[in-house]
């Protein structure tokens, strides 16, 4: 939090090169991480 | 197996790219969670799962820890890809930032089947959905914050830093917006659909032109849980053939174009209403919005055993795809010939549904932006922001943002605008308003 009020949270993020996991999920070439990301919508 | 147990879909979060950190009970014990706008629960590994890997490789609630844990034990389920989670809820304070919210529920997941979790770099997930998608009516987090007087404003807004090689990856404000990182004023677009952050959303442009699809308007959810653009096929095929990018081909969609795609031109030429065109040439009936597949019965032996084929049902998507396509092309002055042949190629660039399509890096400077029309203004985002780069130099690969996702009406056609749109677009999420606003993120 800061005198204007408002809370900040600082966010960390997964690098994207080939030993990341993002990466491995990308290069995988299943596809299931993102037929399983769209999922929680209930579609 | 549990009567009281709730289930609700959720996703592999490894392709989730932006995460942070929260103290649970009393001292708080710290978990890395995703701020998910696209859910509504929180959730961390309990210390009371066992069997599950993934436990062993993160931070585990201890409910005997804390000073401030109150019983629930109520059970609950959370669905993801192949498998779900499990657990029960409990009660505890929940550091956010330096604020406590107090009495907040959530899930102590004792079961977490799979490699999802045992890879991923974070612990739990905290939802920033609305109540009414909340596994077992949970409150969330924002909600008690808000009724707790925490915040100053019901809003909260998320800046994503889109520049890899700097160490802050972004900031999510409670309570406000942090000026110094938008430029220009945002557009504000209503909540539709409350328990997603759902709102209409305009046509899709490449390169400018507009594909059509969306002309009538579409459906899109602001979600920060998600990495990636989904859309629907046509639209993603249209934009895998603007950019090179690989795709299925298919045989329905050329059978389509090659038996009735004059019949089509020539019905698009006599004024006849798009969305009728499948039905009067066969392939759909009409239900009065759109076409509806008609199930094809073959007799498969001479005993006459009929069996429906899901043929019905492809020609018909097969056919809808080629009208908005040559529709458009139509719209563009383009030739018979030309468009015959455009949407022949684009019957090979179909997209894997929900997979990825790889694209050459070497041809991002010739690819076209594409664009995304929301409260009547134009959002562009480039190839650079559109594609994601795997590695560096003559190993580099390069995956198309874009993926497949068909959601039929009432609910679609539906976009998920993940992180690589909100990345380029600070979000604001208007609770009090129940509105979302983009604006360039800076």
């Amino acid at each position: 939090a800061s005198n204007d009020g408002l809370l900040r949270i600082g966010l960390k993020r997964l690098k994207r090169d080939p030993d990341n996991r993002v990466a491995a999920q990308l290069d995988s070439g299943s596809g299931e991480a993102l037929r399983a990301s769209i999922r929680k919508f209930n579609l | 197996d549990s009567a009281d147990a709730d289930i609700v879909a959720l996703k592999n979060y490894l392709d989730a790219q932006y995460y942070g950190e929260i103290g649970l009970g009393t001292p708080p014990q710290k978990f890395t969670v995703i701020f998910d706008t696209g859910s509504s629960n929180l959730w961390v590994p309990s210390a009371k799962c066992y069997f599950s890997i993934a436990c062993y490789f993160h931070a585990k609630y201890r409910s005997s820890l804390s000073k401030t844990y109150q019983k629930n034990g109520k059970s609950a389920s959370i669905q993801y890809g192949s498998g779900s989670i499990t657990g029960f809820f409990s009660i505890d304070n929940v550091k956010v930032g330096n604020l406590v919210v107090k009495n907040q529920e959530f899930i102590e997941t004792t079961s977490e089947p799979g490699v999802t979790f045992l890879v991923a770099k974070f612990d739990g997930i905290l939802g920033l959905g609305f109540q009414e998608i909340s596994v077992g009516n949970a409150k969330p987090v924002w909600y008690n914050m808000v009724e707790q007087g925490l915040v100053k404003e019901p809003v909260f807004s998320f800046w994503l830093n889109r520049k890899a090689d700097e160490e802050e990856g972004g900031e999510l404000v409670f309570g406000g917006i942090d000026t110094k990182h938008f430029k220009g004023k945002h557009v504000y677009v209503p909540v539709t659909r409350k328990g997603y952050w759902q709102f209409d959303m305009g046509d899709v442009l490449i390169g400018g032109k507009p594909t059509g699809y969306c002309r009538g308007g579409c459906s899109a959810i602001a979600d920060s849980g998600t990495s990636l653009l989904a859309g629907p096929s046509s639209v993603i095929a249209m934009i895998n053939h603007a950019i090179g990018a690989s795709g299925v081909v298919s045989q329905e969609c050329k059978a389509v174009v090659q038996q009735y795609g004059q019949n089509i031109i020539d019905l698009l030429l006599a004024q006849v209403q798009p969305k009728k065109i499948c039905s009067q040439i066969g392939l759909c009936t009409f239900d009065g919005n759109q076409g509806v597949s008609i199930v094809i019965e073959s007799v498969v032996d001479e005993k006459n055993d009929k069996s429906s084929s899901g043929l019905g049902e492809a020609m018909c998507s097969a056919c809808e795809m080629a009208v908005v396509w040559m529709q458009n092309q139509l719209m563009q002055n383009q030739t018979q010939e030309r468009i015959l042949n455009y949407a022949n190629e684009l019957c090979d660039r179909m997209p894997s549904p929900m997979g990825e399509s790889a694209v050459d890096c070497g041809g991002l400077s010739s690819m076209p932006k594409v664009s995304f029309t929301i409260g009547g203004k134009v959002f562009d985002l480039s190839p650079e922001e559109y594609i994601l780069k795997v590695g560096e130099g003559a190993q580099a690969q390069c995956i198309s943002g874009f993926t497949g996702l068909d959601v039929p009406p009432p609910r679609g056609p539906l976009w998920i605008l993940g992180d690589i749109f909100m990345g380029r677009y600070h979000t604001i999420f208007d609770y009090g308003n129940q509105r979302v606003g983009f604006a360039e993120a800076a």
